[in-house]
Formats: structure tokens, C-alpha cells, sequence
């Protein structure tokens, strides 16, 4: 494997063996990659070969080795294997059982580290797994323990319990929202390429193209701060590029906004969907609403000679998931269905009535032909006389059907009885 | 030396990502 150092340029040099490592550290070198690559040629997280330690960067130059080992004790954690005194603060690190960088190993590698930076209220620009750290020069603690990356558990558990404060915006308003205003505004030296991420998944996420946010972020690039070492165009292509090439969607996290800017920021995904089959549960809860729409269009009962194919490329929707609404309305109660057969080669007339409807239909029916005045007893005799027409038809054709019923409601509603019977 | 102490610790830490 290899590891990379640098000096102050940060320039990655490629290191395969200890003797060239001592030999570079003589030349002047100041950083390192404490986890190992697949190549010379990469210094990215895709390229991790090996995980050998966790770290942090606690930025406080007041933080001593016992705060260090005080904190540990509280979050029962494990000591630091090694604690390095740097010019802003500590370095600590955890030497791990190395660890091969698979896809979840990384995940879970990563998810730990930023809780650790957390928990020690470290530096989270330096929580990722292809970091450059310090080579150690003044050693504070030294002591050979080597953990696994299950000891760290633990940080996990409250993980998802930590407090989130204000500043609560819809997750498609995002770039509206002050905080990410002001990374728009521009950013210090130390945070562009954090923020450039941050920024390509925000416009990502509202809907801009590749080109259409590589523009407005190279025009960012211009408001930031020049530094001593100017944040290069191609560079903000790169991190552009990298946000667009995520397979998912994603919006950018909230933890690296309120970091970055320094303010309050969370926000609320709307679209979020369900488990299992995701968007099923909302689309038949809208081809449920259109269905009975077009039924309510249609005065409550629509009768029609279409299949409930073509019922459903009307509606726009798949015949099984109208089938499945069809089925639930019937079950509960709201729906019924009857069919007819209107005769020799031509096809079948079905009708659908809401329930609700089917009662409103049956009070106004029996003002109009004058039984009960559409009162509740009017009602009931609609419903005597359909159950006693349906018991004929069932005498004639020995066909007991339900549906049968909803039909010579229908009827009795138009004709007088004796011409249904 | 600081300068050993320091190798020391990075052979401690790439163990086995490194050869010699």
C-alpha cells in the first residue's frame, strides 16, 4: 500500500516503504495520511486501501493530555494511542486492528470519526479518512494499545439524539436560507473545499444542471477569500463534478452548513417516503382521490362500458393500482360496482356508485317521485323494494349477487317498481 | 531524538501499510 506526505504546498508525495518515509521526513516533509492507498497516483477516499487509526484535531491550544483523557473516560471511550501537540492544539490518535477500506467499512469508519470529532468538539474539516495530519514532532503520550472499530460504538448510540437547533427551512429552499447565503457570499481559506461540496450538492438538490452549478460556483469561487494559496477553477470542477457523480439526490448535510457558516441550519425533506416500495403508499392514496373525483364529476355514479384498463390509462394510472383502490373501496364500505351485460357481442356496462352518494341519490329520488318527502323512511323503501327486486331476479336467473342490489337501487331511482320487477 | 520518536510512532501507526 501507500501513504502519502507533504509539505507545506500540500502536494502529495507517494510512500511505499519506511526508508523512503525517514528519508522524506529528513527532507522537511510536515504531513502525512495516516491510512494507507490502493496507488500512487490517488489520495482520495474512493482510493483507501487500509484504515490504521482514528483521529482528531482538537483546534484549542489550551487542551492539555488529561482533558484528553478525562473526556474519554466520561464518553467510555478508550485512551488515545498517540497525542501529538501541534501548534493550535492536539492531534490525537487511535490506532485500529488495520481495517481493509470496503465500501461499508468506510462508511462505518467515517460515521465514527465525525462523532468522535464531536464528542471531543474537534475540528470536523479534519474527519475524513483521506486527511492529511501533522507528522508528529512533539509526542505528549505514546502508548503501543490497539483498538478495533467496534470499541467506538458507543458514539454512535446518542448519534441521532443530538439536538438540532432552528432554523428550520424545507429541504428544496435550502438555497435561500441565510446560512447557505452566506457560504455563498464566500469562504476563508480553509473551508472552500468543504464548502464547495456542500454548495454543488445544495444547487444539486434544487434542480440546477452540472453546467448551470459549475457556473454559479466558479463565480463563487471569485468571492472567496485569494489566501495564500488561491482555490483553483479546476479544483471547484473536480468537487463539482464529484457532488454530480453521487448516484443519489442528496441534499447537503446540515451539520457541514451549521459548521461552515457558523449558524444555526437544519432542515425537513417533504418528500420523504416510506419504506418498502417507495412511492406506492402515494400513489394510490392519489389515484384513490382521482378515482372518486371523476365518480363525484359524474353525479356520484359512473356508468360506463370501458374496461377498467382503459378506466385506468384515463385516470393515468397502472389497472393494478386502480384494481387495489377499487378493491379497498369496496371492502370499506364506500364503493359498490355492478356490472351488466348489455347483450350478445356487445360488451358490458359497469357502474360504480360512492356510497354516500348512493344514499344523498335515494333520499333526493324519493322527493321527486313523491315517497316520504327524501326522508329516512323513504329511503328504506328504495331499499325494501330493491332487496325484494333483486330476490326475483335471483328467482328467474338464480344469480345472488350484492352487486345486484346497488343496480336495482338504480333502477327503482328512475322507474317505478313495478316496471323494475 | 524527536526525530526517532516520531518514526517510531509512524511505523507504530502504518504497521503493515508500509514495508521496510
Amino acid at each position: 500500500a501507500w501513504c502519502f506526505v507533504a509539505n507545506k504546498s500540500f502536494r502529495p508525495l507517494p510512500v511505499r516503504t519506511f526508508a523512503t518515509l525517514e528519508k522524506l521526513i529528513d527532507a522537511g516533509m510536515i504531513y502525512f495520511t495516516p491510512n494507507a492507498f490502493f496507488s500512487r497516483k490517488a489520495k482520495t477516499t474512493d482510493a483507501l486501501r487500509w484504515l490504521n487509526a482514528l483521529y482528531i484535531d482538537i483546534d484549542d491550544p489550551a487542551a492539555t493530555v488529561s482533558d484528553v483523557l478525562d473526556r474519554c473516560a466520561e464518553l467510555n471511550l478508550p485512551p488515545p494511542s498517540l497525542i501529538v501537540k501541534t501548534q493550535h492544539g492536539l492531534h490525537c490518535y487511535w490506532k485500529i486492528k488495520r481495517v481493509r477500506a470496503t465500501e461499508r467499512a468506510l462508511k462505518l469508519y467515517s460515521r465514527l470519526l465525525r462523532a468522535l470529532t464531536k464528542a471531543f468538539d474537534a475540528d470536523l474539516r479534519a474527519a475524513t479518512a483521506e486527511r492529511f495530519l501533522r507528522i508528529p514532532r512533539v509526542i505528549l503520550h505514546f502508548d503501543r494499545a490497539e483498538y478495533e472499530l467496534k470499541d467506538f460504538f458507543s458514539l454512535l448510540e446518542d448519534e441521532t439524539l443530538s439536538a438540532q437547533s432552528g432554523g428550520r427551512v424545507v429541504a428544496r429552499g435550502i438555497l435561500d436560507h441565510p446560512a447557505v447565503k452566506k457560504l455563498l457570499g464566500g469562504v476563508s481559506e480553509h473551508s472552500r473545499n468543504h464548502a464547495c461540496f456542500t454548495l454543488a450538492r445544495a444547487f444539486r438538490y434544487c434542480g440546477y444542471s452540472y453546467a448551470e452549478t459549475l457556473q454559479e460556483l466558479l463565480r463563487w469561487n471569485r468571492r472567496n477569500d485569494r489566501g495564500s494559496d488561491p482555490h483553483r477553477d479546476s479544483e471547484v470542477r473536480a468537487t463539482v463534478k464529484s457532488a454530480y457523480n453521487e448516484k443519489q439526490i442528496r441534499p447537503p448535510a446540515a451539520s457541514w452548513i451549521r459548521e461552515l457558516s457558523g449558524m444555526p441550519f437544519s432542515y425537513r425533506i417533504f418528500e420523504k417516503r416510506g419504506g418498502g416500495k417507495p412511492g406506492r403508499p402515494r400513489k394510490i392514496e392519489e389515484t384513490r382521490e382521482k378515482f372518486i373525483a371523476t365518480i363525484q364529476a359524474a353525479g356520484g355514479t359512473l356508468t360506463t362500458c370501458d374496461s377498467r384498463k382503459k378506466l385506468a390509462a384515463q385516470l393515468g394510472v397502472s389497472e393494478r393500482t386502480l384494481n387495489s383502490v377499487v378493491a379497498a373501496l369496496i371492502a370499506e364500505g364506500s364503493l359498490t360496482v355492478s356490472t351488466t351485460r348489455l347483450g350478445r357481442g356487445k360488451g358490458t356496462e359497469t357502474t360504480y356508485t360512492i356510497a354516500s352518494q348512493l344514499e344523498a341519490a335515494c333520499s333526493e329520488s324519493c322527493k321527486a317521485i313523491g315517497r316520504g318527502g327524501g326522508s329516512e323512511s323513504g329511503m328504506r323503501q328504495v331499499l325494501e323494494d330493491a332487496i325484494e327486486c333483486c330476490f326475483k331476479f335471483s328467482d328467474v336467473t338464480g344469480r345472488n349477487h350484492g352487486k345486484d342490489l346497488a343496480f336495482s337501487v338504480k333502477l327503482l331511482l328512475r322507474y317505478r317498481k313495478k316496471y323494475v320487477l | 531524538s524527536p526525530q526517532e520518536k516520531a518514526l517510531e510512532a509512524l511505523r507504530f501507526l502504518l504497521d503493515g501499510s508500509l514495508t521496510e
